[in-house]
């Protein structure tokens, strides 16, 4: 089943 | 010291109650240009950004830059206390480290005054890079239309497949009981356009499926204008923007759904 992924994984946290 | 007079108070009452289901506590930054925030849910599934520029304020003066923590249920209770139409001042002083936030509202006719503070508090929040984008479809549309949609999807599913083709951008749900969709066709602009129009940019179909209880948070902000820009490239976050006239804007970034 398909989830929601998380921001993290496309932007860089500073 | 930061002073800003917005004319009516109830652009930061909309504001406030468009982030305050997604984020409950969120850092507030003041600078030169404005005021603006940025804070993820606590799930780091969205994103919100606010930009509230200093020339779209009556008057704005920013004399250090200010980050001030606050809790949104708390503001949003404050907020009810102003009148739609009054003028608001919001102010701080940082001479000794700011510790509360100032209201006050004056109503049109300068009869009646209220002042309220609010006590700021220390949050510690992972703040993101977010980069420039090309995106591969932009769909412009009523945002009120854009609420219904959301309303009426949640009833069938948990979860939407947003389609934009050439043509136009399909939004469809399915769950136990049964499916939906909803077609909105592509409208050239043209003169008397109709406020409900739908327009969309686009260089290659892109399909995205999202979880529809964030849409329903996102969809919080459309009584700040009538459209909602939708922007969507394959397998990255998916951006929707309210303009909020004359003065800045409210972004919502939603990470793509992957098979878990």
């Amino acid at each position: 089943k398909p989830a929601q992924g998380r921001l993290d994984a496309f932007f860089k946290t500073s | 010291m930061i002073e800003a007079v917005l004319a009516q108070a109830s652009i930061f009452k909309k504001i406030v109650e468009a982030l305050k289901e997604l984020i409950s506590e969120t850092n507030i930054d003041f600078s030169e240009a404005g005021i603006s925030l940025q804070a993820m849910d606590s799930s780091h599934i969205a994103l919100c950004n606010l930009l509230l520029r200093d020339d779209g304020f009556k008057s704005y003066r920013c004399d250090r830059a200010l980050t001030l923590g606050v809790n949104l249920n708390s503001l949003s209770k404050l907020l009810k206390c102003a009148g739609n139409d009054d003028e608001m001042r919001i102010f701080a002083n940082d001479d000794s480290g700011a510790d509360q936030l100032n209201f006050s509202f004056e109503s049109a006719n300068s009869e009646r005054v209220s002042e309220f503070s609010l006590k700021l508090m220390d949050i510690d929040a992972d703040s993101v890079d977010i980069p420039d984008m090309d995106y591969q479809a932009i769909i412009d549309m009523s945002s009120s239309e854009f609420s219904r949609i959301i309303r009426d999807l949640s009833s069938v599913g948990e979860a939407v497949s947003i389609d934009a083709t050439k043509q136009g951008v399909k939004f469809s749900s399915a769950g136990d009981a049964g499916k939906g969709s909803i077609l909105l066709k592509h409208q050239k602009s043209v003169d008397g356009d109709s406020a409900l129009a739908t327009s969309i940019e686009i260089n290659e179909p892109v399909s995205h499926s999202l979880a529809l209880k964030f849409l329903s948070s996102f969809a919080k902000a459309a009584p700040l204008t009538d459209r909602v820009s939708i922007h969507m490239t394959e397998d990255v976050p998916v951006m929707f923007e309210f303009k909020i006239s004359e003065i800045g804007h409210i972004r919502f970034y939603l990470a793509p759904q992957i098979d878990d």
